[in-house]
């Protein structure tokens, strides 16, 4: 700890509970876009459905576009410190219900 | 790709809303009652801390939209509308799990319920680091309210936080898009007057400023004309800004600013007081000792309170007193009303569209220096004074003549009323 301290405390760190888990990979991306609608949850019986990283991409890009970043459709270093940032849980995109429930339910 | 299904499942359980663009209506009333519920306070911060916080983040959505907010700790928790609560991990009854210090830091349900991380480092305003209290809970208020996330620059309603930058205020984009759900603020106004007040430059010089007030009852706000909107963080009580003026609000307020005189004025009922200037107070007595308030029939002979409003008009040194269809026209100098006066408003003011006219009754009659005009305030309507310059380019044009009515929130933004227990902070 640090010799002295505000005669307030107001610099005192409360022991941290736990801590959020930090977004590092494509796999902890994945559910961050996941989480805030950014993914499009498609019929599996479409054919032109989009790959699994087709998908990831084009969430990816879409998240960089509204947080005003370079799109490249990369999880690059400015991604990933955009979405540790701390941030309001509600979802930035509407996640479309029928299409998200067709699907879990055909699963 | 099961784990990926399971969230997107669990997801499905919110209770969902249609997130337009633009957003929704969530409330289709207009003063709306809240509450930091008791199992939902916060470790970091003492309960009067997060209230007056939380207080605050209402009054800023208050002051730049129709509606009113008050907190409610007595009712019904199902009464109240917007239910607000700090909470770690599993957290009240709540179906998404909060995730530790660090990203989320709070959510928001269309039903009216807010959840604040309590693992987040949650600081009071200008309170340096960690993460504002004021700022997560206008934006989670945003959200109650029916606004999604805006994704511009200088939005609050960003879904990132935005650190410390100094001052944080409504901008025009969450005005517009908050007044695009729940309407402009509309009403009528006691009065309105420009301020004028003498400073001296560093050099020595005197220079004249002004400052534009709306009165309502009694409060007021201070509007700034370059920015096109009120003071943050008005309104304010009245008896905050004007000492000894009557503090349930005012008829008409002058000021009779001439070669050789230089006097304000506030009318209620059929009494005034004269302003001091210098010491921002009523006077008490006037030169010869009589004490104020006096009856306005005695300061102005041929008038006789209350009355609608009134204005000094300086290209012609006569105050004009508006009461009901009748405009009274006082002549300063003489001490008396000018002849022929009083007369029907319509003979002193006609309208320059016919039909298009107050009619008499007027709310407030306003001297702009701002527009170099006159302007005729009743309801939400108001009527500007045709004057010399608007003659030079169209002589047809009555004298005092009414253009065609506006609005008054077309003209003058976001003046909105606060409930009034929200009114002293």
């Amino acid at each position: 700890e640090k010799l002295f301290h505000n005669r307030d405390h107001s610099d005192v760190q409360a022991p941290i509970s736990h801590q959020a888990e930090v977004i590092t990979d494509k796999y902890t991306a994945e559910i961050f876009l996941s989480r805030y609608g950014f993914f499009k949850p498609s019929d599996q019986d479409d054919y032109n459905t989009p790959t699994e990283s087709e998908a990831f991409i084009s969430a990816l890009k879409e998240f960089q576009q509204i947080s005003g970043l370079p799109v490249t459709g990369v999880f690059d270093e400015a991604t990933k410190v955009a979405m540790n940032k701390p941030r309001c849980g509600v979802p930035d995109k509407e996640i479309d219900l029928t299409a998200s429930s067709e699907a879990v339910r055909r699963r | 790709k099961r784990h990926l299904a399971t969230l997107v499942s669990r997801s499905r359980s919110r209770h969902k809303r249609d997130l337009s663009e633009s957003g929704y209506m969530a409330f289709s009333k207009k003063v709306l009652r809240w509450r930091l519920i008791g199992e939902g306070y916060s470790s970091q911060l003492s309960i009067e801390e997060q209230r007056y916080i939380l207080k605050l983040a209402f009054r800023m959505w208050s002051e730049v939209s129709p509606l009113e907010f008050v907190e409610d700790t007595r009712s019904p928790l199902e009464d109240v509308d917007i239910r607000l609560g700090f909470g770690t991990g599993r957290h009240l009854g709540c179906n998404q799990r909060f995730d530790g210090t660090g990203q989320e830091f709070a959510h928001a349900w269309f039903l009216g319920d807010i959840h604040f991380d309590d693992d987040e480092h949650f600081t009071a305003p200008n309170a340096g680091s960690g993460i504002s209290l004021l700022k997560v809970a206008v934006h989670e208020i945003g959200h109650v309210l029916g606004l999604p996330h805006i994704y511009r620059p200088g939005s609050i309603m960003q879904p990132s936080y935005l650190p410390n930058e100094s001052g944080f205020e409504m901008g025009w984009m969450d005005r517009k898009a908050i007044q695009h759900l729940y309407g402009d603020c509309k009403g009528r106004f006691n009065t309105v007057f420009d301020w004028i007040r003498k400073e001296k430059t560093p050099y020595g010089e005197v220079v004249i400023r002004f400052n534009t007030y709306f009165m309502r009852d009694g409060w007021y706000w201070l509007y700034e004309n370059k920015n096109n909107r009120t003071r943050y963080g008005d309104p304010v009580a009245l008896q905050v800004g004007w000492r000894g003026i009557p503090v349930d609000g005012v008829d008409a307020y002058v000021h009779v600013w001439s070669r050789k005189r230089d006097a304000m004025y506030f009318f209620k009922g059929t009494q005034f007081w004269r302003y001091n200037s210098e010491n921002d107070q009523v006077f008490q007595r006037d030169p010869e000792g009589h004490r104020y308030p006096m009856l306005i029939s005695k300061g102005f002979p041929g008038v006789s309170g209350p009355i609608d409003t009134a204005f000094y008009d300086r290209r012609d040194s006569l105050i004009y007193f508006f009461k009901n269809t009748l405009v009274y026209a006082f002549d300063v100098e003489a001490n008396s009303l000018a002849r022929g006066f009083p007369k029907n408003i319509k003979d002193v003011f006609p309208p320059v569209a016919s039909r298009d006219h107050p009619d008499g009754n007027i709310d407030a009659a306003y001297f702009s220096y701002t527009h170099n005009a006159v302007f005729l305030l009743k309801g939400t309507r108001f009527w500007q004074v045709v004057g010399s310059r608007d003659r030079r380019r169209r002589p047809f044009l009555p004298r005092n003549g009414l253009l065609p009515h506006k609005e008054v929130d077309q003209h003058w933004f976001d003046i909105c009323d606060v409930h009034p227990t929200a009114l002293k902070l």
